[in-house]
């Protein structure tokens, strides 16, 4: 998994992206 | 003979206008106006978001600070005054859209990791994001190893060898790696309508 080294990757996990968030009741 | 309806906030005067300028319908542009007051109206009903409103609809506390929270926040902040209107908050999610131009996700992207704001995203951030993330998610990496996955990233993504990333850099990286863009699309907001169905009582158009 190349992409699990990649820095962007990890911060992309970041709970503070998650703006899904947004649209739970 | 008056009107003694209290004043309403300024907030959804155009649905169409919005519709015209993203990629939302009008009856989509409506539903995400009732999120927006739900989430505006949870400290301070004044139809605005203002940071502590959007950190307690983020993460359910506003205890919690995050870096990138507020990064997301300034970004939607288009008018640079600690608040967010409807206008501004509509606009800033529409690049969420699944349907949204990948140009304007990767653009919006690019803003995001460029901290400082100086047109390319240096080491020194993404060590200051990466540090960020981990501490927001409880996890434990040595400083060697943080360094090792800055210096892989900036092996693959720094293709002009200057110590920063452009966005001419960002866009090739994420072109090759098409998941580290997958924060920018929400799917929540195809099904906006279904999820605030509550909006077909205060629309302004026939639904044709």
């Amino acid at each position: 998994k190349p992409e699990s080294m990649n820095a962007f990757a990890l911060i992309s996990r970041s709970q503070g992206f998650n703006l899904g968030n947004l649209f739970e009741k | 003979c008056c009107d003694l309806e209290l004043p309403q906030p300024k907030g959804l005067e155009d649905p169409q206008v919005l519709a015209r300028e993203t990629v939302f319908s009008v009856s989509e542009v409506e539903a995400l106006y009732e999120l927006f007051k739900k989430i505006s109206s949870a400290v301070i009903d004044d139809g605005l978001i203002n940071k502590e409103e959007f950190q307690l609809a983020l993460f359910k506390t506003n205890k919690k600070e995050s870096l990138f929270a507020d990064r997301v926040f300034d970004l939607f902040d288009t008018k640079h005054n600690g608040i967010l209107g409807f206008d501004e908050f509509a606009r800033a999610l529409s690049v969420f859209h699944p349907s949204a131009p990948p140009d304007e996700k990767i653009d919006f992207s690019f803003q995001l990791y460029d901290l400082k704001q100086q047109g390319y995203i240096e080491r020194q951030e993404v060590k200051q994001m990466v540090v960020a993330t981990l501490a927001e998610s409880g996890m434990n990496l040595s400083d060697e190893v943080v360094e090792s996955i800055i210096d892989k990233t900036f092996e693959e993504a720094d293709t002009k060898h200057d110590g920063k990333i452009d966005k001419e850099e960002w866009r090739n990286l994420v072109l090759r790696h098409p998941s580290l863009l997958k924060n920018m699309t929400l799917q929540y907001l195809k099904d906006i309508t279904t999820t605030f169905p509550s909006f077909v009582f205060h629309s302004q158009v026939d639904d044709t």
